[in-house]
């Protein structure tokens, strides 16, 4: 019933092609015939590698890289927060993206200083691998994913100032100059132990992908104060605050046809079969906070 | 009409139970409707759960059942399949009576690592069929 474009996408999602793996296993029957495979490059992925014999089966010979335990926990708890138990898209939450895609730095070296306490500086080369980011999917919004691990409970809560500046190694071209970012937020530590800190660099990041790059290097500089300094004196047990590499957070919205895009249907006046998505705000953060609230919610 | 039998026992032949059934049972629809019937599967038993982190149970839903004569206000159908009905019983029974299909699906949203060790939450169209009809 779709009236949408028969665009394929470059590549079939890992998930269909999945599917459509195993399908072209269990009925070979459904093989294209020779002739329908002129219009190869319209078929939507599904039947693309259903007509393909040759694609690798998904249960064992295809080796996946184990991602990052911190990272798959991030995922995760934006999946409760997104979806039901059996998967289905929660009606509450206000965003424009149907995809967000989480990659950790494949490459980083030069920590020249790990604590943050004392004003350090954090310094780190990232190098973030985006092969997989499909030609169909548009960037809505980008964050460095920080997560601050506090050793010691801190009896009450303490904000800290950080700066955060980000610059690109762009290797390839020597010419121009390479793309620059800082900026500077209040980081407030309350009880618990775990803080995860968005940190937007959609503004850096929106024109190296516009021009297909998909190997971003750069240099991350992070430095924190206390945010009374003389308190940082009277510390009788100085927090320990470790601070790992960031991950890099994609919002993105996939256009390709077996993508699904509810908040479109509101956008074309039609409610939305499953849900009906706010339209005032472009995007939520997806922990369900729209920006205000929490000291963290405003820097997001 | 008992008062009316009573005078005049020949009159009125009594219609039995059993050919009054027969009767309705022209109008009545198939057994089995055309109708939605629940599948839950999870991914372990496709061993896919290795790279599908969420959901772990997935219910597809399917669409079963023979498609009544009358189709047009109980499913929608367009008026073809009635016509198609009519070329089954009427003119060429090699032409297929109308199917049993989905007419409207719901979304999933699915959590999944990716070959390169990157994770990727993604929402799919048209995952759950959650209304069936005939065409």
């Amino acid at each position: 019933p779709h009236s949408r474009g028969r665009g394929g996408s470059g590549k079939a999602p890992g998930f269909l092609a999945a599917a459509e793996d195993v399908a072209s296993e269990l009925n070979p029957v459904l093989q294209l015939p020779e002739g329908a495979r002129r219009g190869y490059a319209l078929l939507p992925p599904l039947l693309k590698v259903l007509s393909d014999r040759g694609a690798p089966s998904w249960d064992s010979e295809v080796p996946r890289l184990q991602p990052d335990s911190r990272a798959l926990r991030f995922m995760k708890r934006l999946y409760k927060m997104s979806a039901t138990k059996e998967g289905i898209p929660k009606a509450h939450k206000g965003h424009l993206y149907n995809t967000v895609r989480l990659f950790t730095p494949c490459l980083e070296c030069r920590h020249l200083h790990r604590d943050l306490v004392k004003g350090d500086i954090h310094s780190v080369d990232l190098l973030f691998n985006l092969d997989r980011l499909t030609a169909l999917e548009h960037l809505l919004k980008s964050v460095l994913l920080y997560s601050f691990d506090t050793s010691i409970p801190i009896s009450s809560s303490i904000t800290f100032i950080c700066h955060l500046s980000i610059k690109e190694h762009d290797f390839s071209s020597q010419v121009c100059p390479s793309i620059s970012h800082s900026l500077a937020f209040s980081l407030h530590f309350g009880v618990r132990k775990r803080k995860w800190v968005e940190i937007d660099v959609t503004s850096f990041l929106q024109p190296l992908i516009a021009t297909s790059r998909r190997n971003i290097h750069m240099a991350v500089n992070f430095t924190c104060q206390m945010g009374d300094p003389q308190r940082s004196t009277k510390l009788e047990n100085p927090v320990n605050v470790t601070l790992v590499p960031p991950s890099l957070l994609l919002y993105l919205n996939d256009t390709s046809e077996q993508a699904y895009h509810g908040w479109n249907l509101l956008r074309q006046g039609r409610k939305s079969p499953v849900r009906a998505r706010q339209r005032d705000s472009p995007l939520v953060d997806p922990t369900g906070d729209k920006g205000e609230g929490n000291s963290q919610g405003k820097r997001a | 009409s008992r008062q009316r039998r009573n005078e005049n026992p020949k009159a009125a032949p009594e219609t039995s139970p059993y050919n009054l059934s027969e009767y309705f049972k022209q109008f009545a629809f198939p057994q089995n409707e055309c109708e939605l019937h629940n599948f839950r599967l999870s991914f372990s038993q496709l061993k896919w759960d290795k790279w599908i982190i969420a959901p772990h149970r997935y219910s597809p839903q399917y669409c079963q059942g023979d498609c009544p004569r009358a189709v047009g206000h109980r499913y929608g159908s367009p008026v073809h399949t009635m016509v198609q009905n009519l070329i089954y019983e009427k003119l060429d029974p090699s032409v297929p009576r109308p199917s049993c299909v989905p007419a409207e699906y719901s979304p999933l949203s699915v959590l999944t690592i990716e070959p390169d060790g990157s994770i990727v939450y993604k929402e799919y169209e048209d995952m759950i069929a959650t209304r069936c009809t005939c065409r």
